[in-house]
């Protein structure tokens, strides 16, 4: 089993922006 | 100890979990007879569940319902944590309480006690439910599942249940 | 300069977009892709650097425009540009550049954080067959297809399938020459 990290990342401290 | 269910849009469990409290050196959950009626005692009380989600008005006076009323409330009541409903029913001693996402998922819980009356505390209790919403957002964002899929992560599993360690027992 | 300029255009020169936005809809073409094509993961990965080759065809004409950058003298500096300015630009990542073959012509890029995987669990069947950014390879090909450089690009690790990096070899194979019209 691969140990899953999405539960482990913040959802709302998140602050991720990319190129529109 | 409690046995706790997250309920997808066509009632069908999308998880199941059951809490076991620590009582000296052993673990005790439901007895066996008991285990094996909590899906129906779930079960029974999505009716009432349902009818507190579609209800507009926000002082609700009705049935065995304490907290804070109908999911539409926010439409008149400026706070936003009105997905939690409290104890929305009861069977022989045991309490269910209930948690609604915003897409319409059901988190329910049945709440026993070994000894005596159950004694709930809203507060930790609607702490869990606000958690567990959060990893079950987590587990929405994940492009390969689908919406009312069963949720079968052994990490989303032990994450519930250490939420259940740190907030209900 | 190349990681300040890079900073500088992300800063004042790029408009920006929410970046769950992006990684709900890249996350939504791969699971759609599995589904089309039932699940055969080596398909999705061609079809995946397919799109990934058209992006970068033409992604290379505006990151050149928004950077005004020469043309590179080698390798290396070919690889500080697309670690420096490219990723930051359009990602907002910058991604280390390491591994170098003993004649220079290829390097590793890897990723300490991917946007596009965000969230993101494989199923099992997906986890030993598919490279699930391989879009980004192909954008890499083709933009670099673009500037005379006929590279292969390719996923060596992904931490999506366990493993402890993500990374991505690019290795030169020619430089390509202008055809002179007839």
């Amino acid at each position: 089993l691969v140990p899953s990290r999405m539960y482990s990342e913040p959802l709302i401290f998140k602050k991720h922006e990319v190129s529109l | 100890p409690q046995y706790f269910v997250i309920i997808g849009s066509k009632d069908n469990p999308v998880y199941e979990a059951e809490f076991t409290t620590q009582q000296g050196q052993l673990q005790q959950g439901f007895p066996q007879n008991l285990k094996e009626l909590n899906p129906f005692i779930l079960h029974a009380s999505l009716d009432i569940i349902e009818d507190l989600q579609w209800k507009i008005n926000p002082n609700s006076q009705s049935g065995n319902v304490s907290g804070s009323g109908g999911f539409l409330r926010s439409r008149n009541v400026a706070n936003t944590d009105n997905c939690y409903l409290g104890k929305v029913d009861y069977f022989y001693g045991l309490v269910i309480t209930a948690y609604l996402t915003y897409s319409g998922m059901k988190l329910v819980m049945v709440h026993g006690n070994l000894t005596g009356d159950v004694q709930i505390d809203d507060n930790a209790v609607k702490a869990f439910y606000q958690e567990v919403h959060e990893l079950y957002i987590k587990t929405l964002m994940n492009p390969f599942y689908q919406i009312n899929d069963p949720i079968t992560s052994p990490a989303f599993d032990s994450r519930v249940r250490a939420l259940a360690r740190k907030y209900l027992n | 300069s190349l990681r300040l300029a890079g900073e500088d255009i992300w800063k004042n020169k790029t408009e920006k977009v929410n970046g769950e936005l992006f990684t709900l809809m890249y996350g939504s073409i791969v699971s759609q892709l599995c589904r089309d094509y039932q699940r055969c993961f080596p398909k999705v990965n061609d079809q995946l650097y397919t799109m990934g080759y058209n992006i970068g065809v033409r992604l290379i004409e505006d990151f050149l425009a928004r950077t005004a950058l020469p043309r590179c003298e080698n390798m290396i500096r070919t690889s500080e540009v697309i670690s420096k300015c490219a990723f930051k630009i359009f990602l907002n990542i910058t991604p280390q550049v390491s591994n170098w073959s003993t004649d220079k012509n290829a390097f590793s890029l890897v990723l300490v954080e991917n946007p596009l995987s965000d969230f993101v669990e494989l199923p099992m069947d997906a986890m030993k067959q598919l490279w699930y950014s391989n879009v980004l390879c192909g954008v890499l090909k083709g933009a670099l297809e673009m500037v005379q450089l006929d590279c292969d690009v390719w996923f060596i690790s992904d931490v999506l399938k366990g493993d402890p990096q993500t990374e991505i070899r690019v290795k030169l194979n020619r430089v390509l020459k202008d055809e002179i019209p007839i």
